[in-house]
């Protein structure tokens, strides 16, 4: 494993503490997207199924246990925890997720490495992380303002998506023989969904001022 | 191309 992927590792797991620490330490949930929370969960089981037929290394299961177990544990906060879940957005968070799951599913069917079950769900995962934070960057603009612990929330997954790309050049040229187009092709187009952010996001870091998106 | 990289990345 290379710096740049155990960087962008590190970046995701950072990403997922500030939120949960967020959530518990505010009690309170506002601004927060439980649709990409869910999306990110289902990412998590139907990539993670090879946790029951292949071993990696310690590392690589134990970081895939974090991130189910925390995935549920934010999702379980903001639907049932009794003083959290009263500060959802409901209203606002009404991002239609069959729009993103269905064709991410077909398109698994459709471009896999080969036509079984856990490949074609480990493809779908693939390529619906891709565009699950869709329905968290619609309601940020929604609500406009942009509290400094969803925003850095946010602004720590987009590092973590540009530290895998960096994690691929290096290996290109350091492993023979290594591709993967799927997963390079997808995680172009997860990064370059968050440009947009990543530009507010430093134009408020740069002047000092607290986050707001364009209406 | 074929791709069979080993799925070791998260």
């Amino acid at each position: 494993m290379n710096i740049f992927r155990l960087a962008g590792d590190m970046t995701h797991l950072l990403s997922i503490i500030v939120l949960l620490l967020k959530i518990q330490a505010t009690k309170s949930c506002a601004g927060v997207s439980l649709k990409t929370q869910e999306l990110y969960a289902v990412v998590f089981v139907t990539r993670y199924l090879d946790l029951f037929y292949s071993f990696i290394s310690l590392y690589n299961t134990v970081m895939k246990i974090i991130f189910l177990l925390t995935a549920f544990t934010i999702i379980w906060y903001m639907r049932k925890h009794k003083v959290v879940c009263q500060t959802y957005d409901k209203e606002q968070d009404t991002f239609r997720v069959l729009f993103l799951i269905v064709p991410c599913f077909v398109l698994a069917l459709l471009v896999n490495h080969e036509m079984s079950v856990t490949e074609v769900l480990w493809t779908f995962s693939i390529y619906l992380e891709a565009v699950a934070i869709l329905p968290q960057l619609v309601l940020l603009q929604r609500t406009k303002n942009v509290d400094n612990l969803t925003g850095n929330y946010i602004f720590m997954l987009g590092s973590y998506r540009a530290l895998y790309l960096v994690n691929w050049v290096y290996r290109y040229f350091t492993e023979l023989g290594y591709r993967q187009w799927i997963v390079w092709v997808s995680g172009t187009v997860q990064t370059c969904v968050y440009l947009d952010f990543f530009y507010y996001y430093v134009q408020a870091w740069r002047n000092n001022e607290r986050m707001k998106l364009p209406g | 191309a074929q791709d069979d990289a080993p799925k070791d990345e998260l």
